[in-house]
């Protein structure tokens, strides 16, 4: 398969690093009667590698990239290309970090609630791996304001970021700030150090809530007013948990080619476990 | 078959060119991995070809074992094969990527673009 894809340019290197670099031409012949054996395959080999291709299809095509993590790549990618070190990851706190996860929150707010006092974050981290160093994350949460609620916004509030510890169990307050807003339509994203929390945190699911109150009376606010509700907002609005971290070996494809190999084996089991059991019942 | 040198001379006993930096254009998207990989699509990897032959030129880096190699090949071809032409400097780059929990990740991966070749 490698010798297939990897076929040498011909002549001069061809550039196209970017987003949108498009694929590139095959013109060797040996390349192309490679790909055929591989498709010609053994018909057993060949159903397992289409399903296969099929199942991962799915999986990448289901996702859309937050805009956070496209402009870290931009900016990332385009500072090695020009031989830099000026770079945002470099130059922050966090330059010891070789990779950064975005992960999305899944909660949704509650449709039948008229004042949306709190509201809950909630992140999968299952994904985090034991064997990475963990130097820092941060949340990220979008404000944008509707609106039917600019002209009356004006003022001085308190955010207020507390950990959720369970159900019956009270929440942990984490960070307040003062968010001072001078013009109606003034929004954006509001970003809280999480990297303490997430570091004591051993949980696979994690879980923040947001409160806000007026900064003259301790009135509670309701959160869509001041622009933090989530209905018909797109994915890439949708706050978001990146944390950095740092693998202490050095990486290879390869842990990314057996994670692949292993999930796809794991859906090929749960298959013929699936027919061991219709055949049982049978 | 004889190679032309860089001056146009046809030397008749060598049939590759001396171990260097070549392209190597890397499309994800034909190697079946633009279902986890979002960006880059393509790069360009480079790949070392060529002969290490004695005398070894200083720029190809040779390690002293690959030195000594060539020197008993160039001796005796049957009695060892010549040094390898191989990678002797990578440099990384960032690959946004979508893990197994669906999660986008990106990660600067190590070794991934032949800055130089030599004999090793």
């Amino acid at each position: 398969v490698e010798t297939a894809a990897l076929s040498p340019a011909p002549g001069s290197s061809s550039p196209g690093t970017g987003l949108s670099g498009g694929p590139g031409r095959h013109t060797d012949t040996r390349a192309s009667k490679l790909l055929l054996v591989k498709e010609n395959g053994p018909p057993a080999a060949r159903s397992h590698h289409h399903h296969r291709r099929r199942r991962r299809r799915r999986r990448a095509h289901s996702v859309v990239p937050h805009h956070f993590m496209m402009s870290i790549y931009t900016a990332e990618s385009a500072a090695e290309r020009v031989g830099t070190n000026a770079s945002l990851l470099r130059a922050s706190s966090r330059s010891a970090a070789n990779a950064i996860t975005g992960f999305v929150d899944t909660a949704e707010d509650d449709a039948v609630d008229s004042h949306l006092k709190r509201q809950q974050y909630l992140f999968d981290v299952a994904a985090l791996s034991n064997k990475e160093e963990l130097v820092g994350a941060e949340l990220r949460l979008l404000r944008k304001t509707p609106e039917q609620f600019r002209p009356t916004l004006s003022g001085l509030y308190d955010l207020k970021l507390y950990s959720c510890l369970g159900e019956g169990q009270p929440s942990k307050l984490l960070q307040s700030r003062s968010l001072h807003i001078h013009q109606s339509d003034a929004q954006g994203w509001e970003v809280f150090d999480v990297w303490e929390t997430l570091r004591l945190s051993h949980s696979a699911q994690f879980c923040f809530e947001l409160k806000v109150t007026s900064g003259q009376g301790e009135r509670d606010i309701d959160l869509r007013q001041l622009g933090f509700g989530r209905k018909g907002r797109a994915s890439q609005e949708r706050a978001l948990l990146v944390v950095f971290t740092r693998t202490r070996r050095r990486e290879s494809l390869f842990s990314e080619m057996k994670e692949d190999i292993k999930s796809s084996e794991g859906s090929a089991g749960e298959l013929q476990l699936h027919a061991r059991r219709r055949r049982r019942r049978r | 078959s004889a190679f032309t040198s860089r001056h146009g001379k046809r030397h008749g006993r060598k049939s590759k060119s001396r171990c260097s930096k070549k392209p190597l254009h890397v499309n994800f998207k034909e190697l079946g991995w633009d279902d986890w990989i979002i960006a880059p699509l393509d790069y360009e990897a480079y790949h070392c070809e060529g002969v290490c032959d004695f005398p070894l030129r200083s720029h190809l880096e040779p390690t002293n074992h690959a030195i000594i190699q060539t020197l008993m090949n160039s001796m005796d071809p049957n009695s060892t094969p010549p040094s390898c032409c191989v990678p002797t400097k990578l440099s990384p780059i960032s690959i946004l990527y979508i893990d197994a929990g669906n999660n986008v990740v990106y990660k600067q991966y190590e070794d991934m673009v032949v800055e130089s070749c030599g004999c090793r």
